[in-house]
């Protein structure tokens, strides 16, 4: 498969947040997220690395008008599931970098990843699929990150995308 | 955006690969990556949540194929980077759930979740985009784990695509 990358996106409505410290057991996820939905709050990327000492953290971006609603369950998440903290990062962009062929060809994450070091840009969150390498970074840095994965990857003027 | 499961893949010829405590600075995503990216082996899921006490987890999956390579540099990258340990586990399966609309779709993500949770199955890592949730659970579970899926969302029987 031949690797085509198509645009970069900036997604820049939405909050992170991230839940500390919770059991690694079959249902906490499940418990976690049906709290949200109940709110009909929209969750967008769902993070969530390895357990450490069976302990696992969650992270998750809803968008920011949707903040106040999940603070106003906190006490609810927190009964539901034991967790030690939630804290709420309202200040962050999502930066993605879009196109195909992505798996079969090694090293294109390590060039966004590349692009975003040269810059002294620090990469807070990452997931990644097929088809999609998105990093969260602060706010104030998301046009500088974007334009300048943009001019790496030699893209026409009419791909940056604000979703 | 109307939401349309279209199918559950199960991925089995991967290996996890977690790198632990690496200093949250900008250019540590880059050198491990670009270390990963010189022996020609393709990364599939990149997964970083947020940092604690200034420190982070990376985690990625790669060919099982490619688990030795990756392992004969381990010195290399363990000199580029500041990291207290990594951890290889070859015994995971990536099963997903594919589909779209499901960033506008409240709730698809913790029906997911509550499917495994009611068979016991263990998460162990998540990521998601607007068209796939990919979930990591041992081996011996992806079969099962796809099935539920599979019958949850009523998909016909080609949908178990396995990759
Ligand atoms: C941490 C959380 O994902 C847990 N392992 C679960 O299955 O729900
Ligand atoms: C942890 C790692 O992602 C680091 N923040 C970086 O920017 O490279």
């Amino acid at each position: 498969e031949g690797l085509v990358i198509t645009g970069v996106a900036i997604k820049t409505d939405e909050a992170k947040v991230t839940v500390l410290d919770v059991p690694d057991v079959p249902g906490i996820a499940a418990k976690l997220f049906s709290e949200v939905a109940k709110e009909k709050i929209n969750v967008n990327m769902i993070v969530q690395g390895t357990s450490r000492n069976g302990l696992s953290e969650i992270n998750f971006t809803v968008p920011k008008k949707d903040l106040i609603t999940l603070k106003s369950i906190e006490e609810k998440i927190k009964s539901s599931i034991k967790c030690s903290n939630i804290i709420y990062d309202d200040n962050i962009a999502i930066v993605s970098v879009v196109g195909t062929g992505m798996r079969s060809h090694h090293g294109v994450a390590a060039k966004v990843f590349e692009v975003l070091a040269s810059r002294g840009i620090n990469i807070e969150m990452i997931s990644t699929s097929e088809i999609k390498i998105s990093v969260v970074v602060r706010m104030e840095r998301a046009e500088e990150a974007a334009n300048a994965l943009h001019k790496e990857f030699k893209l026409s003027e009419i791909e940056i995308k604000t979703e």
